[in-house]
């Protein structure tokens, strides 16, 4: 059965989806089988593989509101990709008087389970019902953290929602780790930011850091992970080093 | 009657929070009265000036869901603002059955527009129903972009959903520009973003540009814009740069 995995932090742009998509490859390229479930309306880990998610007939919306099996919006590129489109936006509403309307996604990626090793989940930047349907369906959490202020504030509210998940909806679930993105080490701003997550979440951060480097943002444009776009850089190297730290964890 | 302009993009950590709050203090320094409502249940724009969401009694929640006086959520700062803390996650599921859901911020705003000669509106990554209300109360939208491929294609749906909006809640709102932000001139990527931007926005996107600077990461954990932490600095420079501009416009 597959472990699910998702990626969530409410703070916008502190690299949920490059981190999905980018340590989905570096388990793959392992011999893994993963899929990545795109539940953010944007639709960026959809294009991110290459898929306009403008194209498709049907999409995750379908899955969680119209009950359509799952493998229906699968697509097999680096990794499979249950994709997304613009109208998950309309998801939260079309949802809110559902009954298990927190266990939608639970039910859908039960049918897939056994056809995985692992599957990842790629959230919105929000606290709102597709991030707690991803909450509700997984095991663990790994939350992206860009080493600022404002993005690290909002680690308090994340917690608090967590523990609300976990004592209604999903016992089990867990931080797995917290990953220090967007590390630009010549700041001292990042140097302090990097420390103050370790005194209040301890060996919970991960070693891995992922620096900066520009071969993130070109990589989507050719709907491709860092891995295939420049697979001997140092972008490639800090998600298989994460993937390595990751894995090694689940041994213990 | 205050000018009142929303500041959106669903694509998460773009500098919406940072501008608002510095182009606010770039106005307020040539003189005009600003009021900054923070509409994001994050409440970034409340806590980069200083104030703690956690300790309110009330926020703009309670404005937009309860109809309390906006006058009772707003602290004077280096510009009043209008408060937000996390109860605001919980507005759009409380407001989805409300009669006029849509126009609540805009009646909210009314009373006192007299008061202020701009009122600026910090929106959440999405475009649900606390977005759309700032696009249904604003007659001007400033849209900050960072210039990568993932934020910009998020461009084309923000422009259906403004037309939307003012097809059926807002006839008069407009884009009153496109700014590029986190600006690295070092990259080719970031040089044929802006190109990309300009030709498909033309004049509509600003001549000021954002450069990336640790500045505006630093000003917030003291509580101030940058225009206060680094008076003499480039981001104050790029900040008061802008504000020349948009008023600018504003007299054509
Ligand atoms: N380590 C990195 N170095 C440089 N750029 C990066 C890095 N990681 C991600 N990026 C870029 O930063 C931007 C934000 O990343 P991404 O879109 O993955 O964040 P997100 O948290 O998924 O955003 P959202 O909250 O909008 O879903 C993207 O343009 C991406 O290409
Ligand atoms: N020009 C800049 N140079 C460097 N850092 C910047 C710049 N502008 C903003 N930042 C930093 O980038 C991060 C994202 O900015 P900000 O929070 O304003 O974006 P946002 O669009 O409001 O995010 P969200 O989508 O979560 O609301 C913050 O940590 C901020 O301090
Ligand atoms: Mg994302
Ligand atoms: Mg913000």
């Amino acid at each position: 059965k597959a472990k699910v995995i998702a990626f969530t932090n409410q703070k916008g742009g502190v690299a949920k989806t490059t981190t999905t998509l980018n340590l989905a490859a570096a388990f793959a390229e392992r011999g893994h089988r993963v899929l990545c479930v795109d539940l953010d309306p944007q639709a960026n880990l959809t294009m991110s593989q290459g898929i306009d998610p403008d194209s498709l007939e049907v999409s995750m919306y379908d899955v969680l509101v119209h009950r359509l099996s799952i493998r229906e919006v699968i697509r097999k590129r680096e990794v499979d990709v249950a994709c997304a489109s613009i109208d998950l936006a309309g998801a939260e509403i079309a949802m809110s008087a559902m009954i298990g309307r927190e266990r939608a996604l639970k039910k859908a990626i039960e049918p897939v389970r056994d056809d995985y090793d692992f599957i990842f989940i790629d959230t919105p930047p929000s606290l709102g019902l597709l991030t707690i349907n991803a909450l509700t369906a997984a095991q663990k959490v790994i939350v992206p953290v860009q080493c600022e202020y404002l993005s690290m504030r909002g680690l308090i509210q994340l917690q608090n929602t967590l523990a609300m998940v976990r004592d209604e909806l999903n016992p089990d679930v867990e931080i797995e780790g917290i990953l220090p993105t967007l590390v630009d080490r010549r700041t001292v701003h990042a140097k302090e930011a990097i420390e103050i997550l370790e005194e209040n979440f301890g060996d919970r951060v991960f070693a891995s850091r992922i620096n900066k480097t520009i071969r993130f943002a070109e990589a989507p444009v050719k709907g491709m992970s860092v891995l295939k776009y420049d697979p001997n850089g140092k972008a490639a190297y800090a998600y298989r080093r994460l993937a390595e730290e990751v894995l090694a964890n689940g041994k213990r």
